[in-house]
């Protein structure tokens, strides 16, 4: 038996909306820790890792660890139904191959509920260590997008470098070339317009901008993204979810031939 | 322009 009551809806369906283009099908996993889910696109490129902790949760009831399967276009459809400030409940039973997204509205006068079917998705599972990392961005998640969108119209390759001077993303292309330079700002109004930059060691490393972009999508889950970089690894770039969790994307570089 | 990697290299299957 699962049920699953989450009032602030609205970020099931952020949830959903950031990780449905790059991943088609995923075992959600449903454990005492949380709601959590953690997929490849398919190509092997980038993984993105869910969590929604229980405690986020205004009912979280899960009997046993389950993992059930699921198609995220399909389940983007279902939560598109539920309203933006509807409250979402997740419920399953054992053994079913269905699962049920019931949606209330904030005043109670309507209630709805989609009954989703499961599938058998046979899925690598990656253990991701704690690492030390070269280099940690924190900046507004909405500059980010920006960046990666205007440098995309320019070239399909961003260089990410770190040094004492600020962080450059880079591109070239047929057309020219771009950077962009941000340096730490932390006298701002507010501490989600602020650039913070951590360096242990100055750090530079090529990423497809197509799969930036696709992260781009978690732009509404949170006002800041957290950019960590390391020369051996592949870059983390994390939305966190208030209060709940976290979409965590990494992406495997590119290297010189 | 360059060689793409891929995330199964740096990640280990648990």
């Amino acid at each position: 038996m699962l049920e699953l009551r989450l009032v602030q809806g609205s970020l099931l369906k952020k949830v959903l909306e950031a990780i449905k283009d790059l991943v088609t099908d995923a075992n959600f996993d449903c454990s005492a820790t949380g709601f959590s889910l953690q997929a490849m696109d398919s190509s092997h490129v980038a993984l993105v890792a869910l969590l929604l902790r229980s405690e986020g949760f205004e009912h979280y009831r899960c009997d046993r660890n389950i993992s059930m399967g699921m198609n995220l276009n399909n389940m983007s459809k279902m939560l598109k139904c539920a309203g933006n400030d509807d409250i979402i409940t997740i419920k399953g039973d054992d053994g079913s191959d269905t699962i049920t997204f019931m949606f209330e509205s904030p005043t109670q006068d309507k209630i709805a509920d989609f009954e989703m079917k499961l599938m058998d998705i046979d899925s690598e599972h990656l253990g991701i260590p704690e690492a030390e990392y070269h280099a940690i961005v924190r900046m507004p998640s909405a500059e980010f997008s920006r960046i990666c969108k205007d440098l995309s119209s320019i070239g399909d390759t961003v260089v990410i470098s770190v040094t004492k001077e600020g962080v450059k993303f880079s591109t070239r292309g047929d057309i020219g070339a771009a950077n962009i330079v941000l340096r730490q700002n932390t006298t701002v109004d507010k501490p989600e317009e602020a650039t913070i930059i951590e360096m242990n060691e100055p750090v530079s490393l090529t990423f497809a901008l197509r799969y930036m972009n696709s992260f781009t999508k978690a732009t509404p889950l949170s006002s800041m993204v957290t950019i960590s970089l390391s020369s051996e690894l592949p870059v983390v770039v994390e939305y966190k979810i208030a209060e709940m969790g976290y979409v965590r994307f990494y992406l495997a570089p590119k290297i010189e031939e | 322009k360059g060689v793409q990697l891929i995330i199964t290299e740096f990640y280990r299957s648990t």
